[in-house]
């Protein structure tokens, strides 16, 4: 093996809410944050947005690295 | 690396040596600014193959809880870690879970599975599909279309529209979208250190179908090595698991189950080729 390489291997996190934000129960809830928002979380991981793409359900990103 | 945002639920899952945990504090900040608070969460991964390249709080499974405690509110008061075993110490599967107490009287009701797939030591050829031509001058999104043609990815759920990237000098990440489920491939190709994962999320009926799609995974990477993690599964799929994956010639070597708060039954299977 190489003494060292990239690091194949993700770390995948998930986290549920609830709360009485009525754009939740429209289907929007957390996809209103804005992409701003969405890079200041983002910033902290060392990760941007390489590619997107959404659908009524949910909204998809390639992240870089 | 990709992320998922639904109405309720975030999915972040990164490679590499960033700090995915640090992003819990502005992640939480954020929701609750429009109201919400965080019920449920599951931190899960696999075992890294430079584990003293890990950033803190990346250095260690413990330092990685210690954190997640420390990051998440009180009101989450369903905990558990686990590192589930396999029949070599170098694949594990690591699982942090936390819950509220509504949170998880709802989650076991939920119909909903996900399948993390981890494999190693990809066919060399293969591997080799995921490199960019050079000097093409094509960017990542023409070259990722390219791969995932190339590969047959775009025929592992054919209804599914695919988001995909490939990477200068190497590697490829695509997001797939099918309806409220998603799925993922992330590809790591360089010799020596090769690696690709399979994520798919769908409803625990769709059983029938995952034969046909690990068969196309196993084709696609044809690894050395590859466990499979299913959370919310039935026995019945991962029987399904097992055999599908076993019919491309890799041996089951070991199969560990856990319970866990947010997460409900996890399933830890690991299969090798016969050279292993």
């Amino acid at each position: 093996m190489a003494q060292s390489g990239f690091e194949g291997f993700e770390k995948r996190l998930e986290l549920n809410f609830f709360g009485d934000d009525p754009m939740m129960n429209i289907g929007i809830g957390l996809r209103q944050l804005s992409f701003e928002s969405v890079q200041e979380i983002l910033d902290a991981v060392q990760c941007t947005v390489v590619s997107a793409m959404g659908n009524q359900y949910f909204d998809a990103y390639v992240l870089s690295e | 690396s990709s992320l998922f945002v639904y109405p309720t639920k975030i999915i972040i899952k990164t490679c590499g040596t960033t700090q995915l945990l640090k992003s819990i504090s502005p992640l939480l900040s954020h929701a609750h600014d429009i109201g919400l608070n965080v019920c449920g969460c599951r931190y899960t991964r696999g075992n890294f193959i430079f584990p003293k390249a890990q950033p803190f709080p990346h250095t260690s499974f413990k330092e990685e809880v210690m954190y997640l405690e420390e990051s998440l509110p009180n009101s989450l008061c369903y905990r558990k870690a686990s590192v589930m075993p396999s029949n070599k110490t170098t694949h594990s599967w690591h699982v942090y879970s936390a819950s509220t107490d509504e949170y998880h009287m709802v989650h076991h009701m939920s119909n909903v599975f996900t399948m993390e797939v981890c494999m190693t030591e990809l066919d060399r050829v293969l591997a080799r599909k995921f490199y960019q031509h050079s000097g093409n001058g094509n960017s990542g999104d023409i070259s990722g279309k390219e791969m995932t043609m190339a590969t047959g990815i775009n025929d592992i759920i054919p209804s599914a529209l695919i988001c995909d990237f490939s990477f200068d000098p190497c590697g490829y990440s695509m997001n797939g979208v099918n309806g409220v489920h998603y799925s993922t491939i992330h590809v790591t190709p360089e010799d020596g250190y090769s690696y690709a994962s399979f994520e798919l999320m769908g409803f625990t009926d769709d059983s029938d179908d995952i034969d046909r799609i690990l068969n196309k995974v196993v084709q696609i990477f044809r690894p050395s090595t590859m466990s499979v993690s299913t959370t919310c599964a039935s026995h019945d799929m991962s029987m399904h698991v097992k055999n599908a994956i076993e019919q491309n010639g890799l041996i089951h070597r070991s199969c560990t189950i856990d319970e866990f708060p947010a997460a409900g039954s996890i399933v830890f299977q690991t299969f090798t080729t016969r050279r292993k």
